[in-house]
């Protein structure tokens, strides 16, 4: 299963933003991210998931860090449209991916990446996955610990 | 922007699970992937966003149709250690995903996807993101009309 694990991508110009508590009803999604193209914010990750209790879910998308400003001022501006009840953005966090090919069988390889992190005591914020990657948010703070703690999990060359 | 969409795929054979309510602290996205990793359930989709109100998110993640019950199983069996508060399977369901390149101004192809869908009534359920790929998880009887409305949406041939 290592040998599949090609490399590890990170970059810490990540911001995130959390619109709390948005209907989980068609035409939402399309109404938070027309005005965010409008003013031109390129958006990275984008994770929705479902609504599991109530008929609200939240959204959490990442921008490039200079942008964060930005993209918190246009949501601000279409708050009463977009009825979110709260909005949380976060700077300080850096996007880490393990990068592979043949990852249809993720749950080994997500497995050995978050118990990596986890006996460093790095909190897991976010998930997101596609066949050739598995991607997490964490706090910025841990970068180094996070990286060197995955080169060693994976074999791969630390430095 | 169209241009920059070269193509949109699907995949039927794919069921979510959500593990509701899931504490949001260091080891706990290991304890799930292991079991299933163990069991040789092979995962593609997984998705967690923030915890945004209490100390607890959700996980979900998506397996072939045919591991659904297997997986299911193995959660189960692991209820008392991964201490989650509901599980929430289903098999009705559709991933489908814009392929691109240069996504890097994603907010205005998502946006052109999740539009596209709003338009005809299609509920997103999940969104999960790739710098080539914005896939989402839609209800299974939908697949034919939101992929119409796709192909429509991006000036690609339709069939
Ligand atoms: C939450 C959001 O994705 C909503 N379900 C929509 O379809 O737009
Ligand atoms: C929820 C889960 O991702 C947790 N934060 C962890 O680090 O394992």
């Amino acid at each position: 299963e290592k040998s599949i694990v090609s490399g590890i991508a990170y970059s810490r110009d990540e911001a995130k933003i959390t619109l709390v508590g948005v209907m989980d009803q068609p035409g939402v999604a399309a109404g938070i991210f027309g005005p965010l193209a409008d003013g031109n914010i390129n958006v990275d990750m984008i994770v929705q998931n479902i609504s599991s209790k109530d008929n609200t879910t939240d959204m959490t998308f990442t921008v490039a860090s200079d942008d964060l400003a930005g993209a918190v001022k246009i949501l601000e501006n279409n708050k009463s449209a977009l009825r979110y009840s709260d909005l949380i953005s976060d700077g300080d966090v850096v996007k880490i991916s393990i990068i592979g090919v043949g990852m249809r069988s993720n749950a080994g390889i997500a497995q050995h990446m978050f118990h990596a992190l986890a006996e460093h005591g790095i909190n897991i914020q976010v998930i997101s996955t596609s066949e050739i990657k598995v991607s997490v948010l964490i706090a910025e703070d841990y970068t180094e610990l996070a990286l060197r703690a995955l080169h060693t999990a994976y074999g791969l060359d630390a430095d």
